[in-house]
């Protein structure tokens, strides 16, 4: 069974972006096929892999506004056997607005994804921070959502906004969408704030908590401006470590499920 | 005259409500009349100046839906005698979808800012981290966009889309929207990183990144906790003292003008 994980957050800077490039890339080196689809406009998680604007190869955009297939947009084999991108360019941010007269327009990302999925055992989508269209079609596509947070006091705030859209969307457009799990991220111990904030989130998300918590590291902050993922920046880093091991995490729940 | 400042990006978490609230309480301090209104669905400035959400009392959302006045949203003397608020809330999830069919939907903001802006001397906007109909109504409102550029690669990265929107909102529905300034954020003086985006981005804009940059420092990330401007919360602190010179020069240059 495909896995497909919607990383969202509509609080910005929480570390979706750095958990779709290295959680994929963690799984590839897992020998998980992994697809990783970027459907922020900003397009970080294609460049921060090293993906190149393409030019004439389709994109996300085509394949939502229909001018191709998802499939035609695939760029096989980056960095690793097992990881697949689906980059992301600058007309996706005219989407949202072309998206709301569209029919079906909340599962626009769903019909083209369907297509393809069965190829993978993962696949992550990397969110806009906002709960806009593109968000919904990533929610209505998906069977989980993992929820990055930031061990600050805006992304704690922000949650109850993005529970109350996950619960919408499960009780319309996608029944069967869970939560994956809760990531606490850029967690620094030595700071009161980010174990209290650490701590309220486990307190009220429980088990779905990672163990895994991705701590502040400035090579997972370097390495996009290389292109690369952490684990081929930096394998010996605290960042790239924590990675590898929320990937066997992510692993072992989907098969414990 | 009455500077109506956008502070812009749509790359999440660089700083914009951050810099909102302390510019505009340093701008306050120094006896000039401020105005902060929150156009972010996520409320950050809203909730980080202590204020709760206030039942039954019209918000930003109102004012652009036209079920109200921005007059009747503000709320005044917030902290200091010449702060006031104009607070966002959560019905503005739903305001871009809402406004795509409203006619002149760009300029919604720019009437009703029209008639309550003369009474302030500086309007700061704290914008989500987008490029939709939002931000697009700011930047037709404003006259100038101050970027708040955090010293990492993807901050970088996402400058030329922003600065493609704010050239399209000249050349159309806002010819008089300049760039205020450019203001390096999370500056942390020990990290090449850091000192190789701030030094780009010098190079880049040149004489528009203000002298002041505001250092990465955990006051600044504690203050909205307990609902305070910096300037109150730790006065002595780095992050304080960094804000209260960015508003000398955020004054330097409007008198200059
Ligand atoms: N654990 C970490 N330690 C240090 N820096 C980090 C960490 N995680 C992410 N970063 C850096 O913090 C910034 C924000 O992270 P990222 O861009 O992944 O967040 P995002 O949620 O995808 O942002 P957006 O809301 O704009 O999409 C980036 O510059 C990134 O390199
Ligand atoms: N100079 C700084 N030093 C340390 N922490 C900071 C600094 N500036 C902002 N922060 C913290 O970093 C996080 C992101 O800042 P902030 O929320 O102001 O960014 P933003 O651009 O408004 O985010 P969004 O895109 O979600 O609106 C917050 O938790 C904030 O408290
Ligand atoms: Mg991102
Ligand atoms: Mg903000």
């Amino acid at each position: 069974m495909t896995h497909v994980i919607a990383i969202v957050s509509q609080k910005g800077g929480v570390g979706k972006t750095t958990t779709a490039i290295n959680l994929g890339a963690s799984l590839a080196v897992a020998e998980k096929r992994t697809l990783i689809l970027d459907i922020d406009p900003q397009g970080n998680a294609t460049s921060g892999l090293g993906v190149r604007d393409g030019g004439s190869r389709p994109t996300v955009y085509d394949a939502l506004i229909g001018n191709s297939s998802l499939e035609e947009a695939i760029i096989p084999e980056v960095h690793f056997r097992h990881l697949d991108v689906v980059p992301s360019n600058r007309d996706l941010v005219g989407a949202e607005i072309e998206l709301v007269s569209a029919e079906k327009r909340e599962s626009v990302l769903q019909n083209a994804l369907s297509a393809i999925q069965s190829s993978y055992d993962f696949v992550l989508v990397d969110c806009p921070p906002s709960l806009g269209l593109l968000t919904l079609n990533t929610l209505t596509a998906a069977n989980s959502v993992l929820i990055p947070i930031q061990c600050e006091f805006y992304a704690l705030e922000g949650l109850s906004q993005l529970l109350n859209t996950v619960r919408l969307v499960q009780r319309g457009l996608n029944p069967g969408l869970g939560i994956e799990g809760v990531l606490l991220t850029m967690f620094d111990r030595r700071l009161n704030l980010s174990r209290q904030v650490a701590a309220e989130a486990r307190e009220y998300f429980g088990p779905k908590v990672y163990s895994a918590a991705i701590p502040r590291n400035v090579r997972l902050a370097e390495a996009p401006s290389f292109g690369q993922p952490i684990v081929l920046y930096d394998a010996a880093s605290s960042g790239a470590q924590a990675y590898l091991a929320l990937a066997q995490e992510v692993i072992e729940r989907a098969n414990g499920i």
